[in-house]
């Protein structure tokens, strides 16, 4: 998912 | 990852070489705006500093890689190989009219008060205006090559792709981004003007030029 600390989608 | 993800990728990424290619085989930027384009490259330097800190998959990380390198050699292209052929006279938009509210607005409005964050939430909120230097470079000219339309066309379709890539993970894995979303429909809207004037003109094998 997109966390705090990373995302998954560009 | 669902199929408008990937196609949203795959037209960002498609863009990105088209402008490449238009540079390289013409030895030339003329009509495209360097602002743009280095708005572009920090945003994508801004947003991708989760490289360091977060492996999310080798697909992510290599498209990260690929994104930042396109970035900065479409800025060297312009600023340093070719540019004696950048139109610097009709590049006038003035970058402090974007960069100032969404600097103010990234510190207001973020998921979280940390430095990673907030650098992620400029990135959203500048990408989606990135692209109005270059079309007030198109309005000022009043036309465009259509190679460049194509590079439009592309950059605008993955941001509808991905509004579509929202709605489905809404609805598959209740995902949604609120920042990334409203950010996301403010840039598509941007393009729909040029969209209409792609598929009414540039389609029909006409140049296109504004009236």
């Amino acid at each position: 998912g997109q966390g705090v600390d990373g995302k998954d989608e560009l | 990852m669902n199929i408008f993800r990937i196609l949203g990728d795959v037209s960002h990424l498609l863009a990105m070489i088209i402008l490449l290619v238009k540079i390289w085989r013409s030895k030339s930027c003329a009509g495209i705006s360097g602002k743009s384009q280095i708005l572009f490259a920090l945003v994508f330097t801004t947003r991708y500093l989760d490289l360091f800190t977060i492996f999310i998959s080798v697909y992510n990380t290599v498209m990260k890689v690929i994104f930042l390198v396109c970035a900065y050699i479409t800025v060297y292209m312009i600023y340093m190989k070719f540019h004696k052929t950048f139109d610097r006279e009709h590049d006038s938009f003035r970058l402090e009219f974007l960069l100032v509210p969404v600097t103010g607005l990234s510190f207001l409005e973020n998921h979280s008060f940390t430095p990673l964050e907030i650098l992620w939430t400029f990135s959203i909120y500048l990408e989606s205006v990135a692209i109005l230097p270059q079309l007030f470079m198109i309005s000022k000219t009043g036309e465009a090559e259509t190679i460049t339309t194509h590079y439009l066309f592309f950059l605008g379709l993955y941001r509808a792709l991905y509004l579509a890539n929202w709605i489905w993970r809404y609805h598959t894995e209740n995902f949604y981004d609120q920042i990334a979303v409203v950010s996301g429909v403010v840039q598509t809207i941007f393009y729909c003007d040029f969209f209409y004037l792609y598929v009414t003109k540039v389609l029909k094998g006409k140049k296109l030029s504004l009236p």
